[in-house]
C-alpha cells in the first residue's frame, strides 16, 4: 500500500507538470531533433537576430543595443517561466497547506533552480530552442555579446551537458523539480519540519519512479540529488551576474518580479 | 510580505494577476 501511495503521488506530480509547463523535454527534443516537422528560426549572428526581432516584435529599434533585446527576451521568458514553476508548485499535494510565507520562500529560493532543470531540456551542445518564438539561438552568437551579458547563458550550458547525460524524461523531471521546490533549508522558513516531510515523500516516489523507469541505472537517484547542489551554485553565479549588469548599464531595467526574488538572497 | 508583493499575488491570484 505504500508503494501504491508513492505511486499515486507521482502521477499526481506528472501531471500538474504537464497542465502548467507549455514546453515538455519531449516536445523540445522533438523540435531539436527535426521530429517535430517545423524547424525553428535559428539566430547566430546581429543579423538573424535583427531579422528574427521585428519577425516577432514588429519594427527593430536600431537605437537598442542587441545585448538589452537579448536580456529583455531572456528576463521576460524567465517571468512566464516563474508563473509555470508557480502554478507547477501549487499543484504539488501539501504545497497549498503550507504558511503563505513559506510557500513565498520556496518559490524566491527554488523558482530559478526549476528553471535552469526545464532550460537543460530546451538545449544542446549548440544552442537553446525559445519555443514561445520558435526561435534556436546559438551557444557561439550569445558567447559573442559583450560582457557581462555574454557570461549569463554559458554556465547554463554547461549544466545541460552535465545534466542531459542522466537522460530523464518528463515524469522524472516532474519529480525532480518538486523535490527542488520543496527543500527545507531554504534561509527564513517558518516550518522547516513540515516541507522536509513533504519533500521526503517526494523523494520517496522520485526514488521508487526512478527504479521502475531507468531499471539499467540503480545509481540514477544519487546522480540526479547532487546535480541540486550544482543547481544551487548556478543560481549564487547568475544572480551575481544580474548584480554586475545592473551596475554595468544605465539603461537596463529588471522586472520587479526578479528584483523581489534576488533582492537579499543569498 | 511586502517585499515580496508580486510572489504574494502569484500564489494567490495566479499568473493573471494585473501586477505580473
Amino acid at each position: 500500500p505504500h508503494e501504491a501511495n508513492l505511486a499515486s503521488l507521482s502521477r499526481l506530480v506528472y501531471s500538474a507538470y504537464l497542465n502548467n509547463f507549455t514546453l515538455t523535454k519531449e516536445k523540445a527534443r522533438a523540435i531539436l531533433t527535426g521530429r517535430a516537422g517545423q524547424s525553428p528560426v535559428v539566430i547566430h549572428d546581429m543579423e538573424s537576430l535583427k531579422n528574427a526581432e521585428s519577425l516577432f516584435l514588429g519594427k527593430w529599434n536600431i537605437e537598442r543595443e542587441a545585448e538589452l533585446v537579448m536580456f529583455n527576451r531572456y528576463q521576460h521568458r524567465s517571468v512566464e517561466a516563474i508563473c509555470e514553476v508557480t502554478e507547477f508548485a501549487k499543484s504539488i499535494p501539501g504545497f497549498g497547506s503550507l504558511d503563505l510565507n513559506d510557500q513565498v520562500t520556496l518559490l524566491k529560493y527554488g523558482v530559478h533552480e526549476a528553471m535552469f532543470t526545464l532550460w537543460s531540456a530546451y538545449m544542446n551542445k549548440d544552442g537553446i530552442l525559445v519555443a514561445t518564438n520558435n526561435s534556436f539561438v546559438t551557444r557561439e552568437f550569445l558567447k559573442t555579446l559583450r560582457k557581462p551579458y555574454s557570461s549569463v547563458i554559458e554556465p547554463k550550458f554547461e549544466f545541460a551537458a552535465r545534466f542531459n547525460t542522466l537522460e530523464l524524461d518528463d515524469s522524472d523531471l516532474a519529480l525532480f523539480v518538486a523535490a527542488i521546490i520543496l527543500c527545507g533549508d531554504r534561509p527564513g522558513l517558518l516550518d522547516a519540519h513540515q516541507i522536509e516531510e513533504l519533500q521526503d515523500s517526494i523523494l520517496q516516489a522520485f526514488h521508487l519512479h526512478l527504479r521502475n523507469n531507468h531499471p539499467d541505472a540503480p545509481r540514477l537517484l544519487a546522480h540526479a540529488l547532487q546535480k541540486m547542489a550544482d543547481l544551487r551554485q548556478l543560481v549564487t553565479e547568475h544572480a551575481d551576474v544580474v548584480v554586475a549588469i545592473k551596475q554595468s548599464d544605465a539603461a537596463f531595467a529588471l522586472h520587479p518580479l526578479l528584483q523581489e526574488i534576488y533582492e537579499d538572497m543569498y | 510580505t511586502e517585499r515580496h508583493k508580486i510572489l504574494h499575488k502569484l500564489l494567490q491570484d495566479g499568473s493573471s494577476s494585473p501586477d505580473i
